[in-house]
């Protein structure tokens, strides 16, 4: 583990004797592994490690008779303020519905993961509607209208539409005809880099003026999550970020890259394929498991 | 990072990065950095031009020769293709039984993923877009039972293929991968020897987690190929060297987007140039 790594770089440097600001390096270098091995993206691990070299070249860790587990100290304090706090919630409007785009790669989980808070909204006693928007996938719309059906929440949904913003309109208005105060709108999976996408999701923006927009993002997402994260952010905006399969083992750094370059909430996680499998963000969590 | 130009400690530095953004991952990138770092101490590489192909030869010398699917050697050949959940196997599968019925192939895919949302319907419109049979039972059935009458049916009448779609699982939930060794095993009863290819789908967009997850689905039941998708975005897919160093598995093809037709060959000089663009 990284403490243990720490230890023992400090207990050779110790043995030296007196530790001095050069020695730092010696750890900030373990540090630096352990976070490109969790997918933490490189540039967001130069500019953490500065952060973190710069507050352990004081007395507290140079003097101490354990700089090992100062700087650990360092390091987990820094990584649980970089990721944010808990209990980011999603913001209601005055004004019902309340309108949510999900957004993001293909796969990431967008289509259970909007069902997921369907669930959660009905559980808190509301009355959300979903919006069946991914008109390009095959059988996307079926999913959602299943998955809708499991939990007892209506699905708009058109198989003639062929513009997700039309759609979604229709949607909204069919909302508010039967006042359900929440609808979730599942998008189509796209590149960042697609621009004809981009520009269609921009389209459904527009069209419904979003109350919050998420990004949802895979947990093993590795390197990239800083091109995808900044590009959705600066091409459509994020308003908060959903990480979803948690439940595996993959160490979850693109968490603190997705923070770093969009400066958005983490809201919840996905833990599971279950529909009840949402949970809220926990960022001590979140940095102990980068940390491995 | 220029052309003819000389290079120093900044330059190794900057094609370490390249490496690193490519998710090859700290521990293969220090690897080939060092190798650069001794030739460039030793003098024997000066410019830039050398970095670049000091660093080619080293990738293409891990990733091996060009290994595409060898498909046929036995009637019918059965593909089963696993993986984590969302990764592109049944839109991998929809291409591969494409390319194979225009090839003059015969080609029936099995709906084994029983449990997802739509799973069934998804790959019943693929099978219709490739012109492949397909076998499908009750959503919540058996997955097994679905991959051995797709078998048993491609032996009656004599298909050329079967495709056996599976189940996005976390390698990390053992009892999804017991099931998938179930899976494996009747399989293997409906003909020995079979599935002939045990197909591994990765995400080029997944870090680190890549490579174990191909280490787990290989102890669970033996991968013989990788499919490599979602390489039409911004994200190289540099995982798949620590997966060849380590586990000698082939890399089959790449996905290179939704469509039909969005499959390639996995060529090691391609994938090698498209990291340095
Ligand atoms: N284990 C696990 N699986 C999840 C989680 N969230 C979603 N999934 C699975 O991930 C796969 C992809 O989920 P989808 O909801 O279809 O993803 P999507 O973003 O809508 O995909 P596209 O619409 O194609 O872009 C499915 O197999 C889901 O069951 C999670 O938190 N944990
Ligand atoms: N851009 C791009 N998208 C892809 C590629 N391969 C698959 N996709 C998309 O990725 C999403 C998930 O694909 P699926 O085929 O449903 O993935 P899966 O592994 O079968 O998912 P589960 O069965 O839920 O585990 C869909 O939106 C596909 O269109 C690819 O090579 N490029
Ligand atoms: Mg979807
Ligand atoms: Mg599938």
């Amino acid at each position: 583990s990284l403490s243990e790594k720490l230890e023992s770089v400090f207990r050779k440097l110790k043995g030296k004797g007196v530790l001095v600001k050069d020695d730092i390096d010696a750890a900030m270098k373990e540090i630096r592994f352990a976070l490109l091995e969790a997918d933490v993206n490189f540039k967001v691990v130069k500019g953490f490690i500065d952060k973190v070299k710069e507050k352990s070249l004081g007395k507290g860790v140079l003097e101490s008779l354990t700089p090992g587990q100062q700087v650990i100290k360092i390091v987990n304090d820094e990584l649980c303020v970089l990721l944010g706090s808990e209990n980011e919630k999603i913001r209601l409007s005055p004004n019902p519905p309340t309108v949510i785009m999900m957004i993001g790669l293909h796969g990431s989980g967008k289509t259970t993961t909007s069902a997921k808070l369907a669930r959660h909204f009905k559980a808190q006693g509301r009355r959300p509607m979903l919006a069946a928007a991914d008109l390009q996938r095959p059988a996307a719309i079926d999913q959602l209208i299943t998955l809708g059906k499991q939990i007892d929440v209506p699905v708009f949904f058109s198989k003639e539409d062929k513009i997700p913003a039309v759609v979604c309109k229709n949607a909204l208005n069919e909302a508010k005809k039967q006042a359900r105060d929440i609808i979730i709108l599942d998008t189509a999976g796209r590149l960042h880099i697609a621009e004809d996408l981009m520009k269609e999701l921009k389209a459904v923006k527009d069209a419904v003026t979003p109350d919050e927009i998420l990004f949802v993002a895979d947990a093993m997402t590795g390197q990239d999550a800083v091109n995808i994260a900044k590009t959705f952010n600066e091409k459509i905006g994020i308003d908060g970020i959903i990480l979803t399969k948690m439940d595996g083992d993959a160490r979850g750094g693109a968490a603190l890259s997705i923070r770093e370059v969009t400066g958005r909430p983490i809201k919840f996680i996905g833990t599971g394929e279950k529909i009840d499998m949402l949970e809220p963000f926990h960022p001590e969590r979140a940095a102990s498991r980068i940390l491995g | 990072i220029f052309k003819g130009k000389a290079i120093d400690d900044t330059t190794i530095e900057e094609f370490e990065e390249m490496l690193l953004a490519s998710d090859m991952g700290i521990k293969a990138t220090t690897e080939i950095v060092e190798g650069l770092r001794g030739k460039y101490e030793s003098g024997s590489i000066k410019t830039v031009e050398h970095v670049k192909a000091f660093l080619r030869q080293s990738i293409v010398d891990i990733l091996g020769l060009p290994q595409p699917f060898v498909l046929y050697q036995e009637r019918p050949f059965v593909v089963l293709c696993v993986g984590v959940n969302g990764v592109g196997k049944t839109t991998t599968i929809g291409k591969i039984a494409s390319k194979a019925v225009s090839e003059g192939h015969s080609v029936i895919l099995a709906a084994a993923d029983t449990f997802r949302a739509a799973a069934i319907e998804q790959l019943d419109i693929w099978a219709s877009r490739s012109h492949a049979q397909i076998v499908k039972h009750q959503h919540g059935s058996d997955p097994a039972a679905v991959a051995f009458d797709a078998i048993e049916a491609a032996k009656a009448r004599s298909l050329d293929l079967v495709i056996v779609d599976t189940a996005g699982r976390l390698h990390t939930k053992s009892p999804l991968m017991e099931e998938l060794k179930k899976i494996k095993r009747v399989i293997n009863k409906s003909i020995p020897g079979a599935p002939h290819e045990t197909l591994l789908v990765v995400d080029a967009t997944n870090g680190q987690n890549a490579l174990h997850q191909a280490k787990i689905f290989n102890e669970a039941v033996g991968i013989t190929g990788i499919a490599l998708t979602k390489m039409d975005g911004t994200a190289k897919g540099g995982i798949v060297l620590s997966i060849k160093k380590e586990l000698n598995i082939p890399i089959r093809l790449i996905g290179v987007g939704e469509g039909i037709e969005d499959c390639r060959d996995f060529i090691p000089e391609e994938f090698t140039s498209a990291l340095f663009d």
